[in-house]
């Protein structure tokens, strides 16, 4: 069995939010170290990993691995009806096909309890290779967003380029095109500054919706990395007190 | 701009 309790809904109802709309079922993987997702979308071009630590929960207990077969859509729904702050357990039996879910209210007496239906979900997990990147940007999360955002309004695509100069993000769309350029701040670390690694030059294309749709994990952390090598999908990462949420992306190549 | 790519090229099915 499975018995979780989070400190406060809002961290799942944030997950829920930054995966929603890439996936629609998912398995939520629990063992006694924690709760870990991988989904791919449709499509087959991005894929999203999360991790929640055992010790991000105030009490976790899963006696042998079981995976909860959810619809993201469902699992909103139901997430929605907690306020951010509310205590969040949530509970499964083995080979049961329910999850139930109790919001305990800070302030007040309120103990609303929840019931929703799991599902069997045929899901392939893929091996992630470990990579050495030959670029490793950090930046205020926000301030990837705001990129992501401002070019998608352009074009479908970006260009992100590391050099020595600094990290370039060019889209180039048919009635105008923009660039950024965020140098390294010396003066600033994270989560304020950008601070780029690089061994090699890096020059890889994306599709910004996809990007888009990443960026709204800025509500889990201030801080994200970007991972990069030419020719593999790029990494972004966002860590949190309690896990991590990382999106992995296929590249766009020539012409 | 360019093709897209699928993961499957890059990551291995168990």
């Amino acid at each position: 069995m499975l018995e979780a309790r989070l400190a406060e809904a809002a961290i799942l109802k944030r997950l829920l939010d930054s995966i929603k709309e890439l996936v629609t079922d998912a398995n939520f993987e629990c063992n006694e170290e924690g709760i870990n997702l991988q989904a791919m979308d449709n499509s087959h071009v991005a894929l999203v990993s999360v991790k929640l630590s055992a010790s991000g929960f105030k009490k976790y207990r899963c006696d042998r691995p079981l995976p909860l077969g959810v619809n993201l859509g469902s699992f909103t729904k139901v997430l929605k009806c907690a306020k951010d702050d509310d205590v969040c357990i949530i509970k499964a039996a083995d080979d049961a096909d329910i999850l139930s879910l109790t919001y305990e209210a800070r302030n007040s007496d309120r103990i609303a309890e929840y019931e929703m239906k799991l599902m069997d979900i045929d899901a392939d997990t893929l091996n992630i290779p470990d990579t050495d990147y030959d670029a490793r940007v950090s930046m205020p999360s926000a301030e990837f967003t705001r990129i992501v955002r401002d070019l998608s309004q352009l074009g479908e695509s970006v260009r992100i380029e590391v050099s020595k100069e600094g990290v370039r993000f060019i889209s180039d769309g048919e009635a105008a095109n923009g660039n950024i350029l965020l140098r390294q701040t010396d003066d600033d670390a994270p989560p304020e500054g950008v601070t780029i690694e690089m061994n090699q030059h890096v020059n890889l294309t994306f599709s910004l919706k996809y990007l888009v749709n990443f960026a709204k994990s800025s509500t889990l952390s201030n801080v994200v990395q970007l991972m990069l090598s030419n020719d593999v999908p790029l990494l972004v990462s966002y860590d949190f007190n309690q896990g991590h949420i990382r999106y992995y992306l296929a590249p766009k190549i020539g012409d | 701009m360019g093709r897209q790519q699928t993961l499957g090229k890059f990551f291995q099915m168990p």
